[in-house]
């Protein structure tokens, strides 16, 4: 059986919020490394990786492996009735037909119960590899949301370039043109503040605004972004959590 | 013209 606890209610809440207009029903993956996803959007042009690993639950016990097949739209109603602060405890048999939900107040005086039904989910795992990247920049992530956020109101795609002068992000619509460059900058006193590239190649590629800015609902997730970038191969865009990560990957526009 | 890729393309089933 499954018995984890975490000591705030936000980190999954958080995780939910960044994923659920990505993906609708995705299989959470329990085993003794922790609480793992990993799915595809619709049109399988994205797909997201989540880990949360045991140490970041006050209490982790999982004896066999478990799939938790979850309508994320279900599971964030469930988890609206929990307060950021509340201790919660997820609770699951072995062959489960539903997953309980406790939430606790610090005051231990208040106790929700919930239980969602779980579904049957036949997912489609992709083997990821160990890349070695052109270009990693790392980088706040309020400020590579307010990029992509206006970058995407004048054009659908966006141009990224990593040269040694910088990172570029530039786009071309109807009502004109903008680009953003991005110099290294790195802040000694508040390293999340600061922006680190490195390059071992040139990259240039060009991806759809549309998904950048969905993956951007998981700045809350942590104050830094990692983007890393090869040419001809999907975009990883990483949040990094104190023990675990949300990824996101984008397959890059190609010309024909 | 630019077309969009399939992140299928890249990655191997599993």
């Amino acid at each position: 059986m499954l018995e984890a606890r975490l000591e705030q209610s936000s980190v999954l809440k958080k995780v939910v919020d960044a994923i659920k207009d990505l993906v609708q029903d995705c299989n959470f993956d329990c085993n003794d490394s922790g609480i793992q996803l990993q799915a595809m959007d619709n049109s399988h042009v994205a797909l997201v990786a989540m880990h949360l690993k045991t140490e970041g639950f006050a209490l982790y016990r999982c004896d066999r492996n478990i799939a938790l097949g979850i309508n994320l739209v279900s599971l964030q109603k469930v988890l609206r009735a929990a307060q950021n602060e509340d201790v919660m405890t997820l609770k699951a048999e072995d062959s489960p037909d539903a997953l309980s939900l406790v939430f606790e107040n610090s005051e231990n005086d208040r106790i929700s119960e919930y239980d969602l039904k779980l579904m049957d989910i036949d997912q489609e795992h992709l083997g990821i590899p160990e890349t070695e990247y052109g270009a990693t920049v790392k980088m706040p992530s309020a400020e590579f949301q307010r990029i992509c956020r206006d970058l995407s109101l004048l054009s659908e795609s966006v141009a990224i370039e990593a040269t040694k002068e910088g990172i570029k992000f530039s786009c071309t619509g109807d009502i004109g043109k903008g680009a953003v460059t991005l110099r290294q900058n790195p802040n000694v006193e508040k390293p999340e503040l600061g922006t680190t590239i490195e390059l071992q190649e040139p990259v240039a590629l060009t991806f759809s605004l549309k998904y950048l800015v969905n993956f951007c609902k998981a700045s809350g997730l942590s104050n830094t972004v990692t983007i890393s970038l090869s040419n001809e191969v999907p975009l990883l865009i990483e949040y990094e959590m104190e023990h675990g990560y949300v990824r996101f990957y984008l397959a890059p526009k190609i010309g024909d | 013209k630019i077309s969009q890729a399939k992140i299928k393309a890249y990655y191997t089933a599993i």
